[in-house]
């Protein structure tokens, strides 16, 4: 158990680092044992350092740094242990485009062994979609699906 | 494995029948503010056995049957269904494909169906266990919630790691 | 002091109302005392009822939804109660296209009696501004201003 | 009555010198992830006279101080000034200006002036009382706070209210 744990652990914690790195361009990023003495009970801390920038605590990031800090271990957790299909709703909502457009070239890869469903609002992930479902409300207030080129999405966003 | 098909009818604000067929790529849903793309995520989360009203952004399990508008009455029961492929086994079923489920009535009244035959919603909760899908892990991160990757305690991350493990 | 809470109460409530029937573009929403027996002691509840749509508990809203709600009351008790001026902190993130061109006009007409400094990622709230900073990191991680024309600006976000 | 100018030293991300003016209309700011947006508004936050280092997403009063990065050094204080106009009196002083500055340094000893004269934070805070800015009511909202308007106790929505009364 503490075996498993561990190597789950070390392959987590060297994705998010890589992941990391991917995604700002840079930096480094780990994860830390609170109690290396007692691996069965040890909390787990977050470190991340956007590249050249100081290690500081997690709340002096910006927003859009929390976000793809989150994202990079979201990402490290599914590169380990991928999910069937996983569902994300508008996780990129924090991103400048710049930071979009590497999320969504790292999801791209990601794709390969998880199937993704992003609800998302912003151009760069609409662009490596492989199906676009379009959503409208109608008059009487109920959902209904049309159908939608990427083209009309972009422009709805831009 | 993956999910092949997401059929829903009369949950939240889609109260006609809406039918998604999804391919093993990226797919992206787009539109307006309050169209229901994140209903359509509730959706997945609820058949796949969601019983926290608060993870579906309700007051009570009713609130995901629709409700009506000013041009709609309101309807007696809320049926998600989810397809998902089973070619590789990854079910121990013998089915190429698994389709789960869920009805809920006005009256409070559940049902669950497991390829077209009645279970219970344990059932559902034990085909999923150790699939990575559903309840634990990271198969839907809701609206604004990726923050909390980051703002969980630390023995709560703790739960994360072992669950990859 | 029960007499005056009673009137801004009471104005606040007009606004509100006013507010979101014009960013949502119908609809209706008012405050409401929970308990009308003791207005001292009283707290105050909130529902919003977008246009077509039937009254529910406001956690069922969407994420724009919310924001706008949100936003309209902020403007009801700036309309009642101008602040000097206020910093906005890309407080429109989560709306639409459509929904931010409503919110930056909105801004405009509010603007001429609270002075506004907006940090906003989105072209709809850039567009009314008067002026426009740009902020960028230099290449020893250091804040620096930078000129920046409203093309250059929109043209990072679209 | 309006702001009319911010400078900014030492203070979290801006180590050099920002000297911002504004005129009555509306002001955007814009710029990359990370590139101290938010820290300007901290600034505005912190010069009115913030007291809580959580509002000001730090662990100590010291993180509001440059703290280097790869290639500078760590300064020893943070600096802000804040310029309103006064020329409608709404301040009871006799200036047509009034320019209020903290400072911190890594001693966590503090200073603050009002038009250059040393006084106490406690003078800060009481000028600004009954202007409706700073520490109560909406003047600064912070990124991903304008939800909490809705999700606020409904007690503490009667605050707000009476604020404005
Ligand atoms: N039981 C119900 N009956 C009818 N309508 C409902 C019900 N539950 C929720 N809704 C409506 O669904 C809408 C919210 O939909 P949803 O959260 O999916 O929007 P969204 O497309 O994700 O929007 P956003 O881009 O703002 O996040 C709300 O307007 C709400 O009133
Ligand atoms: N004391 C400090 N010394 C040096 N850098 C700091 C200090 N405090 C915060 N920072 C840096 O400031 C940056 C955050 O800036 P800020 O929150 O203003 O970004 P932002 O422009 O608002 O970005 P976003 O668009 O993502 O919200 C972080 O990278 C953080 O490391
Ligand atoms: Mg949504
Ligand atoms: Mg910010």
């Amino acid at each position: 158990m503490t075996r498993k744990f561990r190597e789950a652990f070390s392959e987590i914690n060297r994705n998010f680092g890589e992941v990391f790195a991917k995604l700002f361009g840079g930096g480094k990023a780990e994860l830390i044992m609170t109690d290396y003495e007692n691996l069965l009970e040890s909390g787990i801390d977050i470190m991340a350092q956007p590249p050249g920038k100081k290690n500081q605590h997690l709340s002096l990031l910006s927003g859009g740094e929390r976000a793809l800090t989150a994202i990079s271990l979201l990402f490290a957790i599914l590169r380990t242990k991928p999910s069937p299909f996983c569902v994300l709703d508008e996780i990129e909502a924090s991103l400048d485009e710049a930071n979009v457009d590497r999320f969504a070239e790292y999801l791209m890869d990601i794709a390969r062994n998880t199937q993704f469903i992003v609800i998302t609002h912003r151009k760069g992930t609409m662009e490596v979609a492989n199906i676009l479902y379009g959503v409208t409300m109608d008059e009487s207030s109920v959902t209904k699906m049309v159908s939608m080129k990427l083209s009309d999405a972009v422009s709805k966003v831009s | 494995m993956y999910l092949k098909r997401l059929e829903i009818q009369g949950f939240k604000s889609l109260a006609d029948k809406i039918d998604l067929q999804f391919n093993q790529g990226i797919t992206a849903v787009v539109g307006p503010n309050g169209s229901g793309k994140s209903n359509i995520a509730d959706a997945v989360r609820w058949v796949l056995g969601e019983q926290s009203v608060k993870s579906l952004r309700g007051a009570r399990m009713e609130d995901v049957i629709f409700s009506g508008s000013d041009r709609r009455k309101p309807v007696g029961m809320a049926e998600v269904s989810l397809t998902l492929d089973n070619s590789s086994s990854v079910f121990p079923l013998d089915y190429s494909e698994i389709t789960i489920t869920r009805r809920v009535y006005r009256s409070g009244e559940s049902e669950y169906l497991l390829n077209k035959a009645s279970c219970r919603l344990r059932d559902i909760h034990e085909l999923f266990m150790d699939t990575g899908i559903g309840r634990e892990g990271y198969s839907i991160i809701g609206q604004g919630k990726i923050d909390e990757i980051l703002s969980t305690k630390s023995e709560d991350r703790r739960t994360i790691i072992e669950e990859a493990a």
